[in-house]
């Protein structure tokens, strides 16, 4: 299994729809700051359920929908779609390609989906409940946050072990 | 849960262990829990070594060394339970050319089996990368997806 | 006191407006008071608008956009309080090179006037730099001086 | 004024005596990760008077004296010596050289001195009263706190103010 799509669309900075394809193996992605390159690693992370502002680098909600600029209006809206592909059957009871989505409006509603099917957050959880992504905080690493893992006392250190195993 | 947290712990010790002498190129690290007899309510202490030194506490560590221990704690993770994907942004600003090399060689290796999405402006690492995605702020503030080539970051 | 601190934080409001704006190559920035009938209190909270972006809270700003802005206010601090000499140790980690190059051009500015010592791993900022130290760790884990020329770190 | 020489010996991983001279201008600091800069940037710190051990990145006071190797002894006490240049007598009724020093030793006796004549730290504040060193953050920044100072809060960056100005 592995990330063979991302789709954001009026996230962040994203304002007009974009879509990434990626391969196995490492990519990369570069460019100047304040391009949006963490608002990628943001979107992923709001996508699989996160549920903390703050860990997105906002105050509230809301701070995800593209907020406008000069040239260009506010969105209604936020949505990312994650596409995975499952060809290799990691997954059981999945199909060969999964789609995650979440979309919030400006009104606060928001909606999370499984294939175009809405779903709970406890779905996209059970997804990846024996893998190592989303729970524990080790596959997402935000900028700046690899030097916090350090600074962790022994009770965290603690707590985002047992949540990795 | 006893059992099997003593088993998964064990095993995150050995790979920490190992891999750090691995990116650090000898001395030793382990995790040791605060409280040994009260395995199951204590916390879990970090300790690391770099060849050569004696041992310290982590907080006397440069911004290099922090980020490589960080890094093999990353990996150790890692390879008890894999994950589809992992997205590292930006990992490698404090690293000097040596520890980036170290850091990208073990990267390679680990990206055989997981696949990984990284955020970067060094050039070393982009080396290993199979794939290169560009991303700029337009005139209007959007953010844009544009091709890029490894040359333009001769 | 009050007479005296707010002249103060008049001159301190110009000097990181117009810092801002040079080293962004435009946008705005400002201070304010949380609460500005309670100047003497309350707190200050900075405001920084990236050219062509919108006024959002600093948090969203990127890393390398938030180290422009923390650079900017010390050159403003600096400006009002000259200090006989001034260490900064790796604040270019998370600049791209274009912003490193508006960065050494202010500090090259502001070198006329104060001494600099920076540590750096930045190739670019070495090239503005009047003198250069190296230091090493010997084999036996100690710390000593050795020279280096600026082409060691072509 | 400005600093023209610096002296460590025992301080943290500098075990031997080492002395640096500086001119005026900008001087970089270069080497490899853990090879001693930003034990450097602590020195600089602590003769000027720092008191938190915390933001000189030990646990104690003590963690400031070279604490030995495999292959060296551990030193028996730590002295930084800060030379400033005062030949364009910006410092009224002081010398055109002016050696501030500190030194600690295990037993946790400690000495600050102005030109080797024993001081108290006041008058060491006193010196740099009416410029911009020791007493302000804004003058000696280390490693990762220049982010740091945006994600204080507004009372804080008032207080950071308050001393800077
Ligand atoms: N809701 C939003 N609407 C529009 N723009 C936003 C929104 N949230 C954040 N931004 C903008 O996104 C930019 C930050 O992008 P990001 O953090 O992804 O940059 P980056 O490419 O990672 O840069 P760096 O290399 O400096 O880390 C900021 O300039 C911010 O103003
Ligand atoms: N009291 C001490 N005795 C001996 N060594 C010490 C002492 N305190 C700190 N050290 C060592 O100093 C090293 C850290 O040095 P420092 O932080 O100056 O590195 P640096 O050159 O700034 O590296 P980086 O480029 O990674 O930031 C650590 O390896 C640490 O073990
Ligand atoms: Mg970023
Ligand atoms: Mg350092």
């Amino acid at each position: 299994m592995y990330l063979k799509k991302l789709r954001l669309s009026g996230f962040k900075s994203f304002a007009d729809p974009v879509s990434l394809e990626f391969s196995e193996g490492i990519s990369a992605i570069v460019g100047p700051n304040g391009s949006g390159k963490s608002n990628i690693t943001d979107a992923i992370k709001w996508v699989l359920g996160e549920q903390s502002i703050k860990s997105l680098r906002g105050k509230k909600m809301e701070d995800v929908i593209f907020s406008g600029t000069e040239k260009k209006q506010a969105s209604g809206y936020a949505e990312v779609v994650l596409i995975l592909d499952n060809k290799d059957g990691s997954l059981e009871n999945y199909p060969q390609e999964i789609a995650i989505s979440r979309k919030l409006f400006r009104s606060g509603e928001s909606d999370y989906a499984i294939n175009k099917k809405s779903c709970k957050l406890k779905e996209i959880h059970s997804i990846f409940m024996d893998t190592g992504l989303g729970k524990n905080g080790y596959s997402l690493i935000s900028q700046g946050s690899i030097e916090n893992i350090l600074a962790s006392s022994p009770t965290e250190l603690r707590n985002i072990f047992e949540e990795a195993v | 849960m006893t059992e099997q947290f003593k088993a998964n712990f064990i095993k995150l010790q050995e790979n920490f262990t190992r891999i750090f002498s691995i990116l650090f190129e000898g001395g030793r690290a382990y995790l040791e829990f605060t409280d040994p007899t009260g395995v199951l309510e204590g916390g879990i202490e970090l300790v690391a070594q770099p060849p050569g030194k004696r041992l310290r506490h982590i907080s006397l560590l440069s911004g290099g060394e922090k980020s490589m221990v960080a890094i093999a704690l990353l990996f150790s993770f890692l390879e008890i339970n894999p994950s589809p994907f992992c997205v590292i942004d930006e990992v490698d600003a404090a690293l000097d050319d040596h520890n980036i090399y170290r850091y990208i060689s073990y990267l390679k290796k680990v990206a055989e089996h997981n696949q990984f999405i990284t955020i970067t402006h060094r050039r070393t690492t982009l080396e290993v990368c199979d794939n290169l995605y560009g991303v700029s702020m337009s005139k209007d503030g959007v953010s844009q997806l544009v091709s890029v080539r490894l040359t333009d970051y001769a």
